[in-house]
């Protein structure tokens, strides 16, 4: 043990695990995350070379792996809370994105939201056992948060009980879902829907987009991974375009909204019901703001308590850089903010849980309130964290800099949460909607 | 704001807009007297984030319906409006951040853990108060004073953190795989672990790479 590191846990005036329950919510909790970790990290499958030393390629196959095998593992320790499937997941991708992230985040859930009982019977289990590996195509390369701005069409044709899906304009083309590029059998589309010569707006449809036994894809249909980026070098977001490609009437899902076989379209009964989802996502990435800035905080001030440098009286020996005033002003307030942000985190969470409890009673007059509060929640943590992390690189000195520091992959994984479910300046003015209306 | 104002009565995060009318929230007259009676109270300084996140949305709320009373397309007038009115809900987020912070606190029982939680929070709302002095000045909420006081105080709680800082990042608990840092090694033993780490580099998988002998080599022959 480094004699600083020692020197400073031996001076703290409280015990740190007294406040990792605190953030955990329990003892217990913290014994069971342990625990997990554990299952983990001393299982030799989950064993890779440092990704920093991988090609992009090598990175993606390493995620496969591991996928492939936490999904086995799961099952074997019986691991089914959402919570602790979230912990396993994170500690065997190390808080990277996987391929299978959309899958089990957004296509299971999907399906368990707005699928009927037959669609659930039809798609459910395949999908739970991979058969179909499923992702969400919703974004496209020219619309983004502004869902009504998507082009993707989905045309009904009475005579033949089928939806005609189809990709009008190159901007139209779904773009950036992560497990589509290469991953993917399956993906809930959204895509607007025109009945009887009219358009009824967005709606959620299965679609087929590889053949289940060669993976090829199938007629009618481009798919693709868009190329590397600034980080997720794990994930094969990928591009889909649509020629023409026609499924039957029961791939709409129908659980609100419906077709039905003339054709008719049967509205749902409020809308609002789809904000469930966008506020649980946010209420993650929420989390994910809390929980990566404290991962930046750990290295920065740890190492800061390590590295001796200049001096502060002359002739003494070199100082820990913690010791510099300025150090602690550029760590410190991110420390809080860190903390702040965990117990933010924490009351969406439990919000969300809570407020779902009241919208299965039909109680839906709280959500427009927390609809607006995640989205600024969103917006507000996610920036925070965007620029601690990169200030808690810069105070790493030269060394913030290379790869072995890990606040480059913290920070090119976590940046896009400004952009992703929503661009933040959006979020914003969603949350600015309900406060003038207040 | 506009439901306020009608008289309607809000509930949940944004019930201090019940307060908002024009009247009352003209900035305070420059007395001296601020809402702010002690910096270090954290209920107090809830309360100024409050204030400003009333103000914030009153101020912008106003303009946006200005506009619209000038005859600009609801639309229009929203887009104009609409650096003011992300500012308005920035200062919402944050009053919600800083209030959730402080009435976390009074769940920790354990006297050391809330004393240390208790310095965090006081650091984070006064840190944002001079991060936006200019919000909080323009409306009467802290006097000129008061901000110097917030900055010398900021000082104070950073020597008071400095003790306890490895331990609140170690209270966060990742293990050194999750965290998957050599600058922030558990054991701290930085420099050895580094050294080690570049030796696995790919490029020094040989002590010479091929491109000497490609390009290198061949150069300098020719120069």
């Amino acid at each position: 043990m480094n004699p600083d590191l020692s020197r400073e846990r031996a001076t703290a005036s409280f015990n740190p695990e007294t406040i990792t329950h605190i953030l955990d919510g329990s003892p217990e909790r913290t014994r069971r995350r342990r625990e997990i970790e554990r299952l983990v990290n001393d299982d030799p499958s989950f064993q890779h070379e440092d990704p920093n030393f991988l090609s992009r390629s090598e990175r993606y196959e390493v995620a496969i792996k591991k996928s492939a095998v936490m999904v086995q593992k799961m099952r074997e320790h019986g691991i089914s809370d959402p919570e602790e499937i979230y912990w396993f997941k994170s500690f065997v991708h190390r808080g990277r994105p996987e391929p299978l992230d959309l899958h089990l985040g957004m296509f299971l859930p999907t399906l368990l939201g707005q699928a009927t009982p037959e669609q659930q019977e039809r798609f459910f289990m395949p999908a739970w056992n991979l058969e179909i590996i499923g992702t969400y195509a919703q974004t496209e390369m020219g619309h983004g948060t502004h869902l009504r701005g998507l082009e993707t069409t989905a045309t009904y044709d009475p005579s033949t009980q089928e939806f005609i899906l189809n990709s009008p304009t190159v901007s139209s083309i779904k773009w950036w879902p992560g497990g589509l590029g290469k991953t993917s059998n399956h993906a809930v589309v959204l895509a607007q829907l025109y009945t009887q010569g009219e358009c009824k707006g967005l709606q959620a449809f299965i679609v087929p987009i590889r053949h289940m036994g060669t993976h090829e894809p199938l007629p009618g249909v481009v798919v693709g991974d868009i190329g590397p980026k600034f980080g997720f070098d794990e994930t094969d977001n990928g591009f889909l375009k649509f020629d023409k490609v026609r499924i039957p009437r029961e791939n709409m899902l129908m659980k609100y909204a419906q077709v039905e076989p003339d054709g008719t379209y049967v509205k749902p009964v409020s809308d609002k019901l789809t904000y469930g989802t966008m506020v649980f996502i946010r209420s993650m990435i929420v989390g994910d703001s809390a929980r990566s800035l404290s991962r930046a905080c750990t290295i920065a001030v740890r190492y800061s308590a390590v590295r001796h440098q200049s001096e502060i009286r002359a002739g003494e020996p070199e100082p820990q850089i913690l010791d510099f005033q300025t150090q602690q002003y550029k760590l410190f307030p991110l420390l809080a903010t860190a903390y702040a942000f965990q117990f933010v985190g924490s009351y969406m969470s439990q919000t969300y849980h809570r407020i779902t409890g009241d919208i299965q009673q039909g109680n839906l007059n709280e959500l427009p309130e927390l609809h607006a509060l995640s989205a600024g929640l969103k917006a507000f943590t996610t920036w925070a964290a965007n620029t601690g992390i990169e200030e808690c690189r810069m105070a790493c000195g030269g060394h913030g800099y290379s790869r072995c520091s890990g606040i480059p992959d913290i920070y090119v994984t976590f940046t896009p949460a400004c952009t992703y479910e929503g661009e933040n300046t959006v979020m914003m003015l969603q949350t600015a909607r309900f406060l003038v209306k207040s | 704001y506009t439901a306020a104002v009608s008289g309607e009565r809000l509930s949940g995060m944004v019930s201090y807009l019940n307060n908002v009318s024009s009247q009352r929230l003209q900035p305070q007259p420059l007395s001296g007297r601020s809402v702010v009676t002690d910096i270090n109270d954290l209920d107090s300084l809830v309360e100024a984030y409050k204030q400003r996140a009333a103000w914030s949305v009153a101020s912008a709320s106003r303009s946006f319906a200005a506009d619209m009373k000038r005859g600009k397309r609801k639309e229009d007038a929203w887009n104009k409006n609409s650096v003011d009115l992300v500012r308005a809900s920035e200062a919402h987020c944050h009053y919600v951040v800083v209030r959730l912070f402080t009435s976390k606190l009074s769940e920790i029982l354990d006297v050391a853990a809330h004393r240390i939680l208790s310095s965090l929070c006081l650091l984070y709302a006064l840190h944002g108060i001079s991060r936006n002095a200019g919000d909080f000045l323009q409306v009467g909420l802290l006097s000129a004073s008061q901000i110097e006081q917030v900055q010398q105080r900021i000082k104070d709680l950073l020597a008071v953190i400095r003790p306890n800082a490895v331990a609140l990042v170690d209270a966060f608990d990742y293990t050194d795989s999750q965290l998957g840092s050599v600058l922030g090694r558990y054991d701290g033993n930085v420099y050895d672990n580094m050294f080690e780490w570049a030796k696995k580099s790919p490029l020094n998988k040989t002590q010479v790479h091929e491109s000497f002998h490609k390009y290198l080599k061949p150069l300098q022959s020719k120069l």
